[in-house]
């Protein structure tokens, strides 16, 4: 045995990529699992010593809670499902993706690729595929500028992507319609009430002057919704006093009709701020140049579009809005596929989204990208400080239950922002109709 | 992955623009102009008001 072991050449092979990688995955399923475990027996002593009365309420109340697993019902594929870590497996997939591909490989590989999922290449930007360095680069192209008209109605709601319609209609109850047999809570899927109803961004009462010493119209409260009487004070900017009507117009002249029309602003508004408050504006200028569309009955709709593999993971703005708010909801990661819809029910309470509250020229709106196994990553262009599908999620998440705890509040299970700076007089960002909002990613 | 859009309209009516009403009248409410399941692209018309 000496004499062979010493005779034979010893030669190095490089172990398959593939096997290597199937080895890390094991060992991540494995330590993932042991910390569930873990927390599943610190979860379950926790109640047990709850039910034995340990501890004074507010020592309870103080310390944070940690994030329940999210245990969804359904049949024995969803629970088998739910015991995978699904989020493991979409930043393994994700940094898969990120892998470079070899240059000459890159053009068939994602030839095959838009084979089977039915990329249509000639719309793609890049004409020469090898300038994607990965499949990542690839999922997240760009279109050939004008090969999507918008519809060149003003009234008209676009599509934000490319997709299917899987459900649209009517919202009753706040409840979102039967989509596949199964019901949404608005609340549940968007947080809380829409802002106008309940926005804790706007002052209680009253005018209240804010740092820059502007006054702020109160966001009206329920039932009071966007009437806003013409000749209120809505702004002071650099001495002039506006109202509504002037805003669009400009300052009232000594008879008070007023002086100019809309497009001669006051140049003290920055070109962004008209912008915003034209977005919003136009719709206002309804709202008191002729008997306004909300004091007719307004309705909630929502439609739901899917976006399948091969379609294009950018989305645009569907019509000139202001988003205020984003609520980020941490979530799991399930697959969104049609057969999930059909057999998981609340999936989309329960995955990674990101939902963005604004309003439009009729009143509230809102635009939720619903993440999923493969594309567990959202990205919104205007939002630096985002993190969907990360480990800074989860803590982010925690952070915001923590806060919650700390004032005593339950946990509103999302982390929430604000958008500021697209208008000093109202807040918010401004999104024109059809531009690039964001997209979805692998991983 | 999945968008999903909830947004406030004017109530609709079974009008629409067969009936010949100009674009931008106030009579009509919210309009779908999609059917589930259909296929859409991104800058098409979900409906309109």
């Amino acid at each position: 045995l000496r004499t062979s072991l010493r005779n034979t050449k010893v030669e190095w092979k490089p172990i398959p990529v593939a096997l290597g990688i199937g080895f890390l995955g094991a060992v991540q399923f494995y330590r993932v699992r042991q910390r569930e475990q873990r927390r599943q027996i610190e979860e379950d002593e926790e109640a047990r010593s709850q039910d034995e009365g340990h501890g004074s309420e507010e020592d309870e109340k103080r310390k944070p809670k940690k994030r329940k697993r999210i245990k969804p019902s359904g049949p024995w594929q969803v629970q088998v499902m739910s015991t995978l870590p699904l989020k493991g497996i979409s930043r393994l997939w994700g940094r898969f993706n990120e892998l470079q591909i070899p240059y000459y490989l890159r053009v068939p590989g994602f030839k095959l690729y838009s084979w089977v999922f039915g990329v249509n290449l000639s719309e793609v930007s890049e004409s020469d595929l090898h300038i994607y360095p990965n499949l990542a680069a690839f999922f997240y192209r760009t279109l050939k500028p004008n090969i999507r008209p918008l519809d060149p109605r003003s009234t008209a709601l676009l599509s934000p992507a490319d997709g299917r319609v899987l459900q649209m209609g009517m919202i009753q109850h706040g409840e979102v319609e039967q989509v596949k047999g199964m019901t949404y809570t608005l609340e549940a899927l968007l947080g809380t009430e829409p802002p106008s109803a309940s926005s804790d961004s706007a002052p209680a009462q009253g005018p209240k002057k804010d740092a820059q010493g502007l006054k702020r119209h109160a966001l009206p409260k329920e039932g009071e919704e966007d009437i806003i009487t013409s000749d209120e004070e809505f702004a002071e900017v650099n001495g002039i006093s506006y109202t509504l009507p002037n805003l669009l117009s400009g300052p009232k002249s000594q008879g008070g009709t007023p002086a100019m029309d809309a497009s001669t602003t006051p140049k003290s508004l920055s070109e962004t701020e008209v912008r915003a408050d034209l977005a919003l504006g136009d719709g206002r200028k309804q709202l008191w140049s002729s008997p306004t569309p909300t004091q007719a009955a307004t309705a909630l709709y929502y439609i739901v579009v899917y976006l399948a593999p091969g379609d294009y993971h950018r989305f645009h703005s569907p019509t000139s809005w202001v988003a205020e708010k984003r609520r980020h909801f941490a979530g799991e990661l399930y697959s969104v596929s049609p057969y999930l819809q059909r057999t998981l029910p609340g999936l989309f309470t329960l995955n990674e989204r990101v939902v963005l509250l604004g309003r439009w020229r009729w009143g509230f709106f809102s635009f939720t990208p619903v993440g999923a196994t493969n594309v567990g990553s959202i990205k919104i262009n205007f939002d630096r400080e985002l993190r969907t599908n990360s480990l800074t999620t989860d803590t982010a998440a925690d952070r915001a239950a923590e806060e919650a705890a700390d004032r005593g509040e339950p946990n509103p299970g999302f982390a929430e922002a604000t958008y500021a700076g697209a208008s000093k007089l109202l807040g918010g960002h401004a999104l024109r109709k059809g531009e690039e909002m964001g997209g979805f990613q692998l991983g | 992955s999945t968008i999903v859009m909830v947004f406030e309209a004017p109530k609709g009516s079974r009008k629409s623009f067969d009936d010949g009403w100009e674009e931008g009248e106030r009579k009509g409410g919210w309009q779908w102009s999609v059917q589930k399941g259909q296929k859409i692209k991104y800058g098409e018309a979900v409906g309109w008001v």
